[in-house]
């Protein structure tokens, strides 16, 4: 059984332990403020305070146990960074790291940290994406160069099929899931009849799919 | 053309004005930190020093013009809460709002913020995932009862094709493309032999995956 540990009750680092606790996972949940620590006093396996840039506080709490320590440490971007330095040091196997800014992110990747993560960019990101284009109800970028878009199902597609669309020959764009009536439909959905209302999910590169939306929607 | 406003520019915020300005959209940033504001006078449209808190400073920036607004204070949840009101009240189309726990949510609601965003929440589900999920590489949430993951191939899948593993019909969930060679095959690929390394990207019920993940993979 894996030992998780999440230094920082931010929202971030708060949320990853809720959400260990809700899948059943044990977590120890660290911070250096003793309001937050109380905070995961009833959510967490064990809620310590601890300030993690304190290497023998960490030999305490037995940190070179754990498998898979969580640094979600905010604003302070120089105790992110010993923090994360530490673990490495201390062997700990997988460290993830939430960060701050690229000069953030480019520190942390030299220091060995084995995922950065990007929570507000990558939101923004999407969110972004979400505003600039009316048609589109959802967006999540699968690589530079694809993405999966969700979009509404207007007068003008409705009525028909999946295969009277013929979105893949047209348009290079794969259907690849059909909302209807707060369901999901995987497959086979190719004679599903469409309707107003219902969102199409839509897979394919970044090019077609826009003009899937501009000329197919 | 549609106009668009940031007010706080944290990570968040920040990174919508970034995004917009490198999409070519027009964007005023509005921060009460003038520090904020001078970080973001070569990248925003325009960066103006304002408490959003105040109506006589959204009235002089002409707020209600804009057609949509997005509100990223971050721990002053008053103020945020405020400012919605007074954008809603000024009669601004969309304000979206990022939110930072469920009592902000369910104020911004009442309020009518026609889009409440949680990034760090919404980031840690997706992590949470990821760490206590060793086979799958990504994981994105569709509904409550249908995701997408990828999943790498292994030895067992390696050297057979999509026709051969027929997940369809033993599982009941759809791949809908191969990550192969730093390219993605989005179709037809039922004939596409796999190799190791290879990374299949899957949809289907939650609970069907899981049975993928831990019987086919
Ligand atoms: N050296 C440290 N040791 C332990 N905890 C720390 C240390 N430094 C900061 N923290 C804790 O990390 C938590 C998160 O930090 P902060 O609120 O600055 O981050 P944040 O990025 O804004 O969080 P989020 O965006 O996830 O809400 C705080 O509760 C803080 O007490
Ligand atoms: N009343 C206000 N008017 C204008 N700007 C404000 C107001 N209150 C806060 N801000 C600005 O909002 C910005 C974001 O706030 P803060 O850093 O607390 O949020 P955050 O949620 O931690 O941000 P993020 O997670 O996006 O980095 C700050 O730059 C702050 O100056």
């Amino acid at each position: 059984d894996k030992q998780f540990a999440v230094i920082g009750l931010g929202r971030f680092g708060g949320s990853i332990c809720k959400e260990f606790a809700k899948m059943g996972y044990e977590v120890m949940a660290i911070d250096r403020d003793l309001e937050r620590v109380n905070e995961y006093a009833n959510i967490a396996t064990q809620a310590v305070q601890a300030n993690s840039t304190d290497e023998k506080a960490l030999v305490a709490l037995g940190i070179r146990n754990f498998d898979h320590v969580i640094v979600s440490i905010g604003e302070d971007i120089q105790s992110s960074i010993l923090t994360t330095l530490l673990l490495k040091e201390a062997g700990v196997a997988k460290v993830w790291v939430k960060a701050q800014n690229d000069y953030h992110h480019k520190v942390l990747e030299k220091l060995g940290a084995d995922r950065i993560i990007h929570p507000e960019r990558d939101m923004a990101l999407r969110v972004a994406q979400l505003i600039t284009s009316d048609k589109i109800i959802d967006f999540i970028e699968l690589s530079n160069e694809h993405s999966i878009i969700e979009v509404g199902v207007t007068t003008k597609l409705a009525g028909q099929t999946l295969t009277e669309l013929d979105v893949r020959a047209k348009y290079g764009c794969n259907i690849v899931a059909i909302k209807q009536d707060n369901d999901i439909l995987v497959s086979p959905i190719a004679d599903v009849v469409l309707k107003p209302g219902d969102v199409l999910v839509v897979i394919g590169q970044n090019k077609d799919l826009a003009r899937f939306q501009h000329e197919g929607v």
